[in-house]
């Protein structure tokens, strides 16, 4: 669904700042 | 004279074995996590704590497209309080590891593909 590709993407945004 | 016939049999406790079962507690689901993990410090070298680390490792082996409940969570880690795996879950969404899918209650990892 639309929902889980927007949360992965939010997911891996908050994972990519996390690892600066 | 003899009041106590039987103290001889139930005295004697050296023919019990002391404890050796290391085959019990065999640490399943820590496995290739580098054994040796000191739970007090509760803090393993990529910064997750050891129950956070088992959360992880279930959501990312959970092959549905929709990831895996909190309730198969719980369901899989008996040892762990929900209240323990909504802290680690909530934790690892905080940091990207892990999103929510369908609702609120279900659970992948980012980092398995």
């Amino acid at each position: 669904q639309d929902r889980i590709a927007r949360n992965k993407r939010a997911a891996l945004e908050r994972l990519a700042s996390a690892h600066t | 004279s003899k009041p106590q016939s039987t103290s001889a049999g139930g005295g004697m406790s050296s023919n019990v074995p002391p404890m050796m079962r290391t085959d019990m507690g065999n640490k399943g689901t820590m496995g290739g996590m580098g054994g040796s993990y000191a739970g007090a410090t509760d803090m393993t070298k990529n910064g997750l704590s050891g129950n956070q680390n088992q959360v992880l490792s279930l959501i990312r082996s959970c092959p549905e497209p929709q990831g895996i409940s909190i309730q198969d969570l719980k369901q899989r880690l008996s040892g762990i309080s929900l209240t323990v795996i909504k802290q680690a879950v909530e934790f690892l969404s905080n940091e990207g590891h892990i999103f929510s899918t369908i609702d609120e209650d279900h659970f992948k990892s980012t980092d398995s593909d």
